[in-house]
């Protein structure tokens, strides 16, 4: 199977950490922020492309996780959001021209199963450029937008915050990413809707082994007050995003984004 | 005594929590975010000009704050820094002019004495914007960046963040305030070099008494894998901060704004 994941979101909110923690995968150091901020310095937010083999459980994926360095991070961000929209709709074009052959041999394709969005946790709600990306995305490409770094709000400010950004989503008309709910599949349609309520998803990111006060070694940022645990679904919903994309939707994930998506673009193209 | 201060820095890096904290005075609400953002839909960033009498101990302080809302948060941030330059600069000018009339009644005297940049915590680097006001307001203004919102930071990070931040300032020739090191008093003069080996000062804000693990009643952040306390000069640098704002230093910051900043405004403009 071939997974494409696109991360989105201004530098420092955490996208390389989370790639890592979801994947237990070196893909990239965390730490190399200095090749990235050159990159930014000529003004072009890059898509970088990231492949690995994945073995999780009884599967074997090619993961591939595109990279976007350099959107929001600018004083004038103004289009920055282009080449990444760009780069979403090629993927598509990519694929229909290949499928248009008369010979069609394997196809590249790195269309964009789904796409993390990264909202930075400032308590208040939405920035402009958030909406203004995640609008375009939303139409294009599973858009699963998390709360990056969720161990900066406490339990009050996190609910309200979620909130806000549903109010936002809801009244700009963002699409958003719902697991699908089967009727026939009574468990299944109750962790859909879990997962639909927990939207959009807190996340705290790390691949380090940490001993909490009570003793325990686990995947967490240790601060002087406390671990804040990745694993803990009290303290962040790092494993319902990971079972949404690796476990139970993974699937479907793939099946939108060729179905719908993909048909989407195709339809456009021959209309115009 | 009268002692103006302004802080700058994108929303929700908690500025007004900052200000709360400082003199425990709601001098305008943290979660009152929704005013804030209908005046950056203007386009606009406005300084903010907040009022309040101070009882600090044995002096009474005529306390001014001004916020920058807006500053940075916008999709095209060019120029954004424009409003409060021009005001740094308009006190001045306000102040030369009535210091010029003949009759020279009570002033009315907004120079800014302390000017708090917020940075945001990334754990990568400053960013263009940062660097582009800093410079910008260092040669005008008593400079004291704070590295906000440091509970999102473990100590590694923090001490690397730090570090990078000063790696930059130096490169750039940004001006930071220095508390003075008087060579005649040698306690005065230890707790100047303390206080400058640890800028930029990590901040963590809360005006909630919460409860420690341990029982203590503290200023803090309850998360629930612990509380981030901040009084405790391990978790981070506010007590330092308040005791160069308002007990060791305020009237060395008051004279520099005085015989240095306004100095220089003035012979720029006769110069002109
Ligand atoms: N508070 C907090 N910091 C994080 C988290 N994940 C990563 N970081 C830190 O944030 C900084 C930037 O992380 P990085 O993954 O490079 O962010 P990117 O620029 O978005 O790829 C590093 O210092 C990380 O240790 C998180 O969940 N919470
Ligand atoms: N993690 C963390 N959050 C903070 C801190 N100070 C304030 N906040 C939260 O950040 C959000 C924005 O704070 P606010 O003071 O309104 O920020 P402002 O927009 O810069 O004035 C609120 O939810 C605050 O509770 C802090 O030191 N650490």
């Amino acid at each position: 199977a071939h997974f494409t994941i696109m991360v989105v979101g201004e530098s420092g909110l955490g996208k390389t950490t989370l790639i890592n923690t979801l994947f237990s995968t070196e893909l990239s150091s965390a730490k190399d922020y200095r090749r990235r901020h050159v990159k930014q310095l000529d003004k072009l937010t890059e898509v970088e492309i990231i492949k690995a083999e994945l073995e999780e459980k009884s599967f074997k994926v090619k993961l591939t996780v595109i990279d976007t360095p350099g959107f929001g991070d600018y004083v004038n961000n103004k289009d920055s959001w282009a080449p990444i929209i760009d780069f979403v709709d090629d993927q598509h074009e990519l694929y229909m021209r290949q499928e248009q052959q008369p010979q069609r041999e394997e196809k590249s394709d790195l269309r964009v199963h789904a796409c993390l969005y990264f909202i930075r946790p400032t308590g208040h709600t939405l920035k402009p450029l958030d909406i203004e990306i995640m609008k375009r995305l939303g139409t294009r490409v599973n858009l699963i937008p998390v709360v990056a770094k969720a161990d900066t709000l406490t339990q009050n400010d996190l609910a309200l915050f979620k909130k806000r950004i549903r109010d936002v989503v809801n009244a700009q008309g963002i699409r958003i990413y719902t697991p699908p709910v089967e009727t026939d599949d009574e468990q299944g349609a109750e962790h859909a809707r879990i997962l639909a309520a927990a939207m959009p998803f807190s996340i705290i990111g790390s691949t380090e082994d940490v001993t909490t006060l009570d003793g325990r070694v686990v995947k967490g940022r240790e601060y002087l007050w406390g671990v804040a645990e990745v694993e803990n679904e009290n303290h962040c919903d790092f494993k319902k995003l990971r079972s949404l994309l690796i476990r139970t939707h993974m699937l479907d994930l793939i099946n939108t984004t060729e179905d719908l998506h993909y048909e989407n673009y195709r339809q456009q193209q021959m209309e115009t």
